[in-house]
């Protein structure tokens, strides 16, 4: 299993709507 | 212009360093539901007293742990099982797998009436929320914050082993309940390969998640027996998607939306967010999580190809695909199939050409010497992921290398042990 570690998700906005199945990324979430 | 016009990230490397002091006001968006993320060896986290006790190599070899005990978690669910018929906090076998609690990030909420402060690691790759709990009629290992002792707050109470709340266990810690012989209390137990572990009253508790946000009755685990390197922190608060999950737990006050932001440093916090809605969100990309078939409580993803300078790797489609993938708060190194690690990491030595190399650092194997560039500019290929349907996220600099010092400046990726895992 390929793991997206939380390194790579240093600054974005990562966003988990479980509601509509959908994982959301956004730049410079807290940069 | 020129970093533009080739494709690459420039940046001054003092910004991938971490200051001495904490930069604690919040960036990002901040909102009723938001806790301040603090990194567990940074200078904002109260766990430090000022001095780093954990090196770089400490921590990813943790991370080492954690992957296998994410692979053998769904190697288990596949049949391979080794779960634990009876549990009760005597005994626990040390079992294959491993620390679920060693990811770097924590938040502080409050637990009981009166509430405790807490600082919990928060982890979308595990289910269950525990904190140690007096008398710790076993073991407790040194943490921070003052043990939360239930015998003084007014609204807890332990969940019964009849109750069919105790039975989801199975499910979401991969270990049977048991279930004590004078109180009939449910026993919860998870564990981990490296030894580490908690074990104790699967309880229900008023959870103060912000000033004005409480959750009445949330099911817990009240940890007697508590083992391993949990590095100072109170336990664990669990994201995933089982029904036990925190997620789970608040859909009705959150509606199941949480978010984060890590912060670029160590020295500087982020948030984790629960609820959405009122236009919170901008210059998002989305794409659908899955359902990994051999495991239900991760965040399956759908990695379709990477991008280094620009230039999309050659690999075959069904290199991601067969294996699948998961996204995951608490590990802290992507783990690639071997194949495409091999040639991302051919196209970044590549772009890095011009820079000296550095011996390796626990699992990274390609790392540079820029103490030369300390107060100058650098060029980095920059790597992006797609995701299926079509959500293309561009890593951050920040989130491509890891910076252990200005001598040791690494490729931030590592390779699991087999294509086919």
């Amino acid at each position: 299993v390929t793991i997206f570690g939380n390194v790579q998700q240093r600054t974005l906005e990562v966003v988990y709507d479980l509601g509509s199945g959908k994982i959301g990324f956004g730049a410079g979430g807290c940069q | 212009a020129t970093a533009e016009s080739n494709n690459l990230h420039l940046l001054h490397l003092n910004s991938l360093l971490p200051s001495s002091s904490c930069s604690s006001s919040t960036k990002g968006s901040k909102r009723k539901g938001s806790l301040e993320v603090v990194h567990k060896y940074g200078p904002c986290s109260q766990q430090n007293d000022g001095e780093r006790k954990v090196t770089d190599s400490d921590i990813l070899n943790l991370d080492k742990e954690r992957v296998k005990y994410i692979h053998s978690r769904i190697s288990k669910e596949l049949g391979g099982d080794d779960s634990v018929k009876e549990l009760d906090s005597a005994t626990l076998p040390a079992k294959s797998g491993t620390l679920i609690g060693s990811g770097n990030y924590f938040v502080v909420v409050g637990l009981g009436t009166p509430k405790k402060d807490l600082s919990l690691i928060f982890d979308t790759g595990s289910d269950l929320t525990w904190t140690q709990c007096q008398p710790c009629a076993r073991s407790c290992y040194s943490q921070q914050d003052p043990i939360f002792d239930p015998s003084k707050s007014s609204t807890y109470a332990n969940i019964t082993c009849t109750s069919t709340l105790c039975t989801q266990l199975s499910s979401a810690t991969g270990n049977d309940p048991g279930c004590s012989s004078s109180t009939k209390a449910c026993i919860y137990g998870i564990q981990y390969g490296d030894q580490s572990f908690s074990v104790g009253y699967f309880s229900r508790e008023r959870l103060t998640v912000t000033a004005t946000d409480v959750i009445n009755n949330f099911l817990f685990g009240c940890g007697q027996n508590n083992q391993g390197l949990f590095g100072g922190s109170a336990g664990l608060i669990g994201l995933g998607r089982h029904p036990i999950s925190f997620v789970q737990q608040t859909a009705s006050k959150y509606n199941k939306i949480f978010s984060y932001c890590l912060p670029s440093t160590a020295s500087s916090t982020g948030h984790l967010t629960f609820g959405g809605g009122g236009g919170a969100y901008r210059n998002l990309v989305y794409t659908p999580f899955s359902t990994l078939s051999r495991s239900s409580s991760f965040y399956g993803l759908d990695i379709v190809s990477i991008t280094v300078d620009g230039v999309k790797l050659s690999l075959s489609p069904s290199l991601f695909s067969s294996g699948g993938a998961i996204i995951d708060s608490g590990t802290v190194i992507t783990r690639l199939p071997p194949t495409a690690y091999a040639t991302l990491r051919s196209a970044f030595r590549k772009g890095m050409s011009k820079y000296p190399t550095a011996p390796e650092l626990s699992i990274l194997d390609t790392c540079y010497d820029l103490s030369a560039y300390k107060d100058k500019d650098i060029f980095i290929p920059p790597i992006n992921f797609v995701f299926g349907g079509s959500a293309t996220v561009k890593l951050q600099p920040q989130g491509v290398l890891y910076v252990a010092s200005t001598k040791q400046v690494c490729l931030a990726f590592a390779p699991n042990g087999d294509d086919s895992d």
